[in-house]
């Protein structure tokens, strides 16, 4: 990676950006998304944070020109230069220029303005080029990014955290301890003994535990339970989940947030979503799922929200008949509001604050009552 | 002045691709003389810097790969510091 000459790097950590013009290569939304998730890219490992500004003048000034647009470098028509960007600075810099004689678009048929943007952003933010051929910064543009698949490399979080350093309480165990539920900008620890998880699955034999904007990954040969930003794996995911599921005999995790849910196949996110939850056959009342967990076996997947809960036929891919019912009538022991769910061993594990549940399904009763993050080795 | 062969026109285009985007991205100074002479020092030097930075074998010259890299979409922050 390198720097600009000068090293010039923006002396605030909050910075403003505003989209003065649009391509009529895409919608609006599109265009706006393209830049909220560019903007993501490099907020998910620096202290940096980003608000949007509407009119004026912002740090980061968003345009779309063609050929002489006012400044020394005017484009070049279609194909090679795609865009320029002048490091940080008053006026000018900082700003984002995107060639209006490319093909702007979405997936790759085009150029795809979320990769280019990301780029550009890089640039803005006071990153030069890096001769780094998997690194985002790397001048030439790769049609063939798998863009669900889309990381930075660690050439470009060196680069970037040379200027900015790594985001807040970047250690795993951040030195102070932190409140019982971290707020947006704190790392979650691993052992905290007041620790609870957003969503728990499995996915091809291992067990993830999110949390916030990152999960736990805990595999058969690694004891030590790896940690990662979802966005590392996931760029297009939300964080701060309600609740996930694998259905192994589709080799699918679905991810839930809010009144929508995601399908990814390993590290790809399915076309085609997200989805509305009321496709599934949820009433309109529900807003959201708590937890969910998917029984391999049986086939049918159970949903959790509040006190009650739900059960999909994953063989007819419907909702029963007879649902909801109450979570006490069927898992006694189990005290909504639940967390989480995991199958493992024959059982049920239900996690709740900090606190485990594990129910054994035949008994029909609370086994053990555990620390929600025994399965980390805490 | 003889009618240029399909050869040597192909090579004074691919020269004037090359010269633009030294120029461009790697602060060549704009001076037409220098890249007329190919086998100008200074010229070797920048397309040897260029292959080098983009990750192309380093030959110093308008080799096939080289060519093509350069015709590839890219953006427009040169990657040399002004």
């Amino acid at each position: 990676f390198s720097s600009f000459p000068g090293m010039p790097k923006w002396r605030k950590t909050h910075l403003t950006y505003r989209i003065v013009n649009y391509t009529p290569d895409l919608p609006r939304d599109a265009v706006d998304s393209a830049i909220e998730k560019a903007l993501k890219v490099w907020e998910e490992v620096t202290p940096l944070t980003f608000s949007r500004l509407y009119e004026g003048e912002a740090d980061i000034m968003i345009s779309f020109a063609v050929k002489e647009h006012g400044d020394f470098y005017s484009f070049d028509g279609p194909g090679q230069s795609l865009a320029h960007a002048y490091p940080p600075g008053p006026g000018l810099y900082g700003d984002i220029h995107f060639d209006d004689d490319e093909k702007w678009t979405e997936d790759a048929s085009g150029t795809n303005l979320f990769l280019v943007a990301a780029h550009e952003l890089g640039h803005s933010l006071g990153l030069f080029h890096s001769a780094n051929t998997e690194a985002l910064m790397y001048p030439l543009y790769n049609s063939f990014t798998e863009l669900a698949q889309f990381r930075l490399s660690q050439d470009d979080v060196n680069g970037i955290q040379s200027l900015y350093g790594p985001p807040p309480a970047s250690t795993e165990e951040p030195l102070v301890p932190t409140k019982s539920v971290p707020s947006g900008s704190e790392v979650p620890a691993k052992c905290d003994p007041a620790s609870s998880f957003d969503a728990i699955s499995t996915l091809r034999g291992e067990y993830l535990f999110f949390k916030d904007r990152y999960f736990w990954r805990r595999s058969h040969w690694n004891p030590e339970p790896e940690f990662h930003l979802i966005s590392a794996f996931w760029p297009s995911l939300p964080s701060y989940l309600d609740a996930a599921y694998e259905v192994n005999s589709r080799d699918t995790v679905f991810i839930f947030k809010g009144n929508e849910f995601w399908a990814i196949r390993g590290n790809e996110v399915q076309a085609g979503y997200p989805r509305g939850i009321h496709t599934l056959g949820f009433p309109s009342t529900i807003r959201k799922i708590d937890a969910a967990v998917s029984d391999k076996e049986k086939k049918k997947t159970y949903f959790f929200a509040e006190d009650k809960y739900w059960r999909f036929d994953e063989n007819s891919q419907s909702m029963e008949q007879g649902f909801p019912r109450l979570i006490a009538d069927d898992f006694p022991g189990v005290e909504p509001k639940v967390d989480a769910v995991l199958q493992a061993f024959g059982f049920f594990y239900f996690f709740s604050g900090s606190s485990q549940f594990e129910f054994d399904p035949n008994a029909r009763m609370v086994t053990h009552i555990l620390k929600s993050n025994s399965w980390l080795h805490c | 002045a003889y009618p240029l062969s399909g050869a040597a026109k192909e090579e004074d285009s691919n020269r004037d691709l090359a010269q633009q985007y030294l120029e461009k991205y790697y602060n060549l100074e704009k001076d037409v003389k220098q890249f007329r002479r190919k086998d100008s020092n200074l010229i070797v030097k920048k397309i040897q810097g260029m292959q080098k930075f983009l990750g192309l074998e380093v030959t110093g010259k308008l080799d096939t790969d080289t060519l093509e890299v350069m015709r590839k979409p890219r953006c427009g922050v040169p990657d040399v510091g002004h």
